[in-house]
């Protein structure tokens, strides 16, 4: 620490490389080259980052974050020490299910990149003009590097088990791309997918959104966002929160949020320096 | 005999040419290689120690080892050399101006995957691919 240590008296070995404490415009140097073999332009500073807290109790991420290093683990095929007990069942069963089926571990193994999105969507307009009840969603995929192709994107939601009246119940969950808003006229919606749950079913939710987030990405001026609706099996509008489904108010761990697979198309050649 | 008297001659220009490329091989190499044979060094880049735990959420580092030490001949035992670079040490022993020494470079790669978050808060899963030297040898 701070002194000059040659390692070869050290360890025996004659590498000659000194370990001392870097200076700190030699520690800036060394951050510049290792973000330039990340690949990255800067030192990220994201608002929402690690807390202290879940730095050391990955168990307490968000929901976005949290899904992400189940792909990491999986990826990586080893556990980060991450202990499972703090994840739900579901992501418990996300990683084992991307671990066991082929055809999603093949898929995963192929992706490049994986990047999830938090929902910039700050308010929740329950209501629509026409009283429909329905959720908005919106995500910013505008920063992706070039040459990276979406191979695959979901969107992610929670649903809580309902009792009650509407115990024994299905509901009808479905997921529309916004084409149009007009001031004076309806949105124009394009159905993307849609899921038939039981009230009582409880876990995350996925939508397939390949199609819609591989236009987002040539076309930005397109993403419109995502609108959620829920009828019951008589074709009622209802309440997206009385159906069980976890906004953006929810628990952190238990946020919607939007998740794409990449496939790089041309290989980064990193600038010599 | 003859032979080995032109042999000896042949050796005398060897050891003279030898010591030529010796004499350079020292230049070219930093004092340390010169006794170390072609071998991986091992060096761990903490994302901890460079303060980065707040935007990198995994792993906690990783290893930038680095190829290091002297393609020399003749090669002991445990060092990996193709026999592209055994050749090569011979001739560059006789040329040395002409052909250049085998040089001791990565023989195998590792990926690795680093999740971490973007500026918007985003995460990114990233894989990167001959990340981590595994192995090194000459080429």
């Amino acid at each position: 620490q701070g002194s000059l240590v040659n390692s070869s008296r050290r360890s025996g070995m004659d590498s000659g490389f000194l370990y001392r404490r870097l200076k700190s415009h030699e520690k800036r140097e060394m951050q510049k080259e290792i973000l330039s073999i990340l690949g990255l332009p800067h030192r990220p500073r994201p608002v929402h980052g690690l807390s202290p807290a879940q730095q050391h109790q990955p168990g307490k991420l968000n929901s976005a974050p949290l899904f992400m290093l189940d792909l990491y683990n999986a990826m990586s095929g080893q556990e980060q020490g991450v202990d499972t007990k703090g994840w739900s069942q579901s992501h418990q069963l996300k990683v084992k299910s991307l671990l066991s089926s082929p055809q999603d571990s093949a898929f995963l193994n192929d992706a490049d990149m994986v990047m999830s999105f938090v929902n910039l969507v700050e308010y929740d307009k329950e209501l629509s003009p026409r009283l429909r009840h329905h959720k908005e969603f919106k995500f910013n995929l505008s920063q992706i590097p070039e040459g990276e192709a979406v191979t695959a994107a979901e969107f992610r939601i929670y649903k809580d088990c309902v009792m009650g009246s509407f115990e024994n119940q299905t509901f009808l969950i479905s997921i529309y791309q916004v084409l149009a808003e007009h001031r004076t006229r309806d949105t124009e919606f394009f159905l993307l997918d849609t899921q038939t749950v039981w009230a009582t079913d409880e876990g995350w939710l996925e939508f397939d959104i390949t199609a819609t987030s591989n236009l987002w990405v040539m076309n930005p001026q397109h993403n419109l966002g995502l609108h959620l609706s829920v009828e019951t099996k008589h074709g009622q509008n209802i309440n997206t929160r009385a159906a069980g489904l976890v906004g953006r108010d929810g628990p952190y761990d238990k946020q919607p949020f939007m998740v794409a697979f990449f496939k790089a198309s041309e290989v980064h050649l990193r600038t010599t320096r | 005999s003859a032979t080995s008297k032109r042999k000896n001659q042949n050796r005398s220009r060897y050891t003279q040419s030898q010591d030529v490329s010796r004499v350079s091989s020292v230049t070219d190499y930093n004092s340390s290689d010169l006794k170390t044979a072609c071998r991986k060094h091992e060096l761990y880049v903490s994302f901890q120690d460079l303060g980065w735990q707040d935007w990198i959420i995994a792993p906690k580092g990783y290893a930038a080892n680095y190829c290091g030490g002297e393609c020399s001949f003749p090669l002991n035992a445990h060092m990996n050399a193709t026999n592209h670079a055994i050749v090569q040490t011979l001739v560059h022993l006789m040329n040395p101006e002409y052909v250049p020494k085998p040089c001791c470079a990565p023989t195998k790669l590792n990926a690795i995957s680093v999740l971490f978050f973007d500026d918007n808060s985003n995460v990114i899963l990233k894989k990167y691919r001959n990340m981590v030297v595994r192995a090194c040898g000459c080429h």
